[in-house]
């Protein structure tokens, strides 16, 4: 009866965008961005990602989205850095 | 004894659908195969790429087991044999059928969609599927170009049609011999519209006036999204119109003119999608099919019209990977009808007039992923579930990573009262 998540991801070759970052072959892959929906909000984590052997280091984030669906439908805000959401986010993770 | 299954499976398609609360669309046909099905709000893709979507839910697995996040590798060589959910429709009596694009052509299917393994018969690839990124749209100087925006003459087209239309005639024609055959099936159709380039029956044009369409209503980069998350639109600015355009990388932004542009093309591109499902769901009508044939529709993901000053899709946000989701079942999302009842009349877009269509009769609100198609349809064809993957199964060849999502079919709520009065009786 727990309320369900959504998961998705998405790969990228570096941290600011380049020519390949919509679509990088699998070696270009440095950092992969995990999403988590609920039906109250979006989180994703961009985390580094090691192409040889497929594993996502969650300690090294380098970047991360938080957006309340209730007050931000359109995903406009990103919440993730400030403090109000700090034990929000403490609570998620 | 099982019911047939029509998977309709479409490229790029956003829930830009009368059915999701669009109200400038025109798809009277999708909206009809709405107000019969369980039809799910929130429902997410794993990846929002064509290639790594499509094979996690054709698997019932993640990217992280298909180890597929770009177009060059089969998992079946590359990660592990995983059973497909059509190969274990087939493995359970029925003849699987694929027409026009359902795995990602290329590499990552074996340069087969998979054949043998998922389908009963080689696949069915429209032949003039070649033609789509040749220069076949017409400028304003006459010349012709690989354009983004490129509405057509059809008459003037390589073999005189487009991909679609040959997609729908195949899909008709295995109907009848399905129907003759009184063969079970499983029949899966991928249409290639409303992926880019945006080339479909220029008539459609005439449907969505230039000055009813507006911008994103928030087309601009967000101050605080961390610059990884940003996708710069690669695909769309090597067109021949919007190369011409000559925009920055990587923000842009597209000139407002254009961005409108944008919008009504992909419209356009919607309503001639939804008389493509229309012919073919009047088709289940004629032969006799709509009482004993489960019709699910979906997208591999979304694509963004200029939201977050974002286009096309390889992104993580909502408006990239959210997609429509419905499930059409006999006798459960609506009650049997009689044997020449029909279901789904063909409503033309032209003529037909929006809001005549009620919303999904039954809405589920609660937030799913494709990656429980697999499962979901074997519990709705009433086959063994498959079993759920363990932590690590890359040497596991049956199992899924998603859960089914029937359970929530009876949590929906069913729209009976109407929160958009145009659009219901």
């Amino acid at each position: 009866d727990e309320e369900p998540v959504a998961f998705s991801q998405y790969p990228r070759p570096a941290d600011t965008p380049q020519w390949n970052s919509d679509k990088p072959k699998l070696k270009d892959i440095r950092i992969m961005g995990y999403s988590m929906r609920t039906s109250d909000y979006r989180y994703t984590v961009w985390v580094q990602f090691n192409p040889n052997n497929f594993s996502a280091n969650f300690e090294d984030i380098h970047a991360g989205e938080l957006y309340m669906v209730e007050t931000d439908p359109n995903q406009d805000c990103n919440v993730y850095n400030s403090t109000s959401h700090g034990h929000f986010l403490k609570k998620i993770l | 004894d099982g019911m047939n299954i029509l998977f309709i499976v479409v490229d790029d398609l956003r829930p830009v659908l009368g059915c999701y609360g669009d109200k400038l669309v025109k798809s009277p046909n999708i909206d009809q195969l709405a107000s019969q099905s369980v039809v799910f709000s929130n429902a997410y893709a794993q990846q929002a790429v064509c290639a790594p979507s499509r094979v996690s839910f054709l698997t019932g697995r993640r990217p992280d087991t298909t180890r597929l996040y770009d177009f060059y590798s089969y998992w079946r060589v590359h990660a592990g044999n995983y059973s497909t959910m059509p190969q274990y429709f087939k493995e359970n009596g029925y003849v699987t059928l694929s027409v026009g694009k359902v795995f990602h052509p290329g590499v990552s299917s074996n340069y087969s969609d998979d054949y043998p393994y998922s389908w009963s018969i080689p696949p069915f690839h429209p032949s003039t599927e070649k033609y789509e990124n040749d220069k076949t749209c017409r400028g304003k100087d006459g010349k012709l170009y690989a354009n983004l925006l490129c509405p057509v003459n059809v008459t003037e087209m390589p073999s005189g049609t487009l991909p679609d239309i040959q997609s729908t005639e195949e899909a008709i024609r295995l109907l009848n011999v399905m129907k003759s055959k009184k063969q079970k099936f499983f029949l899966a159709v991928g249409y290639h519209k409303p992926h880019i380039p945006l080339r479909y029956p220029q008539e459609f044009l005439k449907l969505y006036p230039l000055e009813n369409i507006t911008l994103a209503p928030d087309p601009w980069v967000p101050e605080k999204l961390p610059s990884v998350a940003y996708n710069p639109w690669t695909d769309i600015r090597q067109r021949d119109d919007v190369e011409a355009l000559n925009v920055s990388f990587p923000y842009g932004p597209l000139p407002d003119d254009f961005q409108r542009q944008i919008r009504q093309n992909y419209y356009a591109a919607v309503s001639y999608l939804d008389m493509q499902v229309g012919l073919l769901l009047n088709a289940l009508d004629d032969i006799g099919l709509s009482n004993s044939t489960i019709v699910v529709f979906t997208a591999d993901h979304g694509w963004s019209l200029g939201e977050h000053g974002e286009w096309a899709k390889y992104s993580n946000f909502d408006v990239a990977t959210r997609v429509p989701l419905m499930f059409y079942v006999p006798g459960v999302t609506t009650s049997s009808v009689g044997q020449r009842e029909r279901v789904f009349p063909y409503l033309d877009p032209f003529s037909h007039i929006s809001g005549l269509v009620p919303q999904g009769k039954w809405r589920s609100k609660k937030v799913v992923e494709l990656v429980s198609l697999f499962s979901t349809l074997a519990e709705l064809a009433g086959l063994q579930l498959p079993p759920t993957c363990p932590e690590t199964s890359f040497h596991v060849a049956l199992c899924t990573e998603g859960a089914s999502i029937v359970r929530y079919f009876n949590a929906s709520e069913e729209k009976d009262e109407c929160d958009e009065p145009y659009r219901c009786f």
